[in-house]
């Protein structure tokens, strides 16, 4: 199934996903 | 919410019971999960997992996603402080499709003060049916079609 | 005497004793003044005294609806700027404003000037 989902990493647990700083910008000069 | 331990040894159950359901083509969209076996109503089937975000960076990527053409529908709302986000990683519940007459619930339990989605069988389910669950996806104006095809289908996801 | 919220504040944050001292960790919140300006010019100060390695803060000026759990300058609500650059921040949009941008150690000024018009108050 996972060929269906480009790029996709298997996990069995949920991930705490640690932010970037540049999280919430949508641009940055 | 459960917080007893049994509920913990069956959450783990839930890794080793993946041989209950299959992936194959499907009637609603793309592609589905199925029962292998016949479930009894309430049974455990399988963990919604992905990436623990918080909510407001849930909207920044619902965003980008849009942008790019990727689907958005994995983002799983827990609470007002978490979302799981199965776009990238997670496993193969997220392709569970929806169904307006589901024949399963997702429910969150607390597993040790963490909270954690686990679908589980509404009722009895046979071997060969696909295993389906309502997304109550809030309600917004640009609509997404449901394909589910119940008689009382609702027509959109959202 | 302003302090900084022990309400109007992200939950995850820590608020020292004195109510002018916070520490965050993780993703980017927000804690705002007990008191908020609507006209006038104003200014406050803030002493950036931990930064441990590879983080960084944004100060600014934010109106009461902006969210706390994002960083000032998210919406257009706030306005903010950056430890790491320098760079000023509104509505999610990084524009450049102090070359080399500010750390741990520094005193940092913020003010705002809120021109009064009697014919369009508020």
């Amino acid at each position: 199934w996972s060929a269906f989902a480009p790029d996709f990493t298997e996990l069995d647990e949920n991930v705490k996903y640690v932010e970037k700083e540049g999280e919430f910008d949508l641009q940055d000069e | 919410e459960m917080p007893n331990t049994n509920e913990f040894f069956k959450v783990n159950q839930l890794k080793y019971r993946k041989k209950m359901i299959k992936f194959a083509r499907s009637r609603i969209h793309g592609w589905g999960l199925y029962a292998m076996e016949p479930i009894a109503p309430d049974d455990m089937i399988v963990e919604y997992i992905g990436q623990k975000i918080r909510p407001l960076v849930a909207d920044v990527r619902e965003v980008n996603y849009t942008r790019k053409g990727i689907g958005s529908s994995y983002l799983f709302r827990i609470d007002d402080t978490c979302v799981i986000d199965a776009t990238k990683m997670g496993n193969f519940a997220r392709f569970i499709n929806h169904s307006c007459q589901p024949n399963c619930y997702a429910r969150i339990v607390t597993v040790e003060g963490e909270k954690r989605i686990v679908i589980y069988s509404k009722n009895l389910i046979k071997k060969g049916d696909e295993i389906t669950y309502d997304y109550k996806f809030p309600i917004e104006d640009d609509k997404i079609d449901c394909l589910c095809g119940a008689p009382n289908c609702r027509g959109t996801l959202n | 005497t302003v302090t900084l919220s022990p309400n109007d504040r992200a939950f995850q944050l820590r608020l020292m004793e004195d109510q002018l001292t916070v520490t965050g960790n993780e993703g980017y919140c927000v804690a705002r003044g007990t008191h908020g300006v609507m006209k006038g010019t104003w200014y406050y100060e803030v002493h950036f005294q931990k930064q441990p390695s590879d983080s960084h803060i944004r100060i600014g000026w934010s109106q009461r609806h902006s969210p706390v759990q994002a960083c000032v300058g998210y919406t257009k609500f706030s306005y903010g700027w950056r430890s790491l650059k320098g760079t000023k921040f509104h509505d999610s949009y990084g524009a450049k404003y102090f070359q080399g941008g500010f750390k741990e150690g520094d005193v940092l000024g913020c003010l705002i000037h809120l021109p009064w018009n009697q014919f369009r108050p508020g």
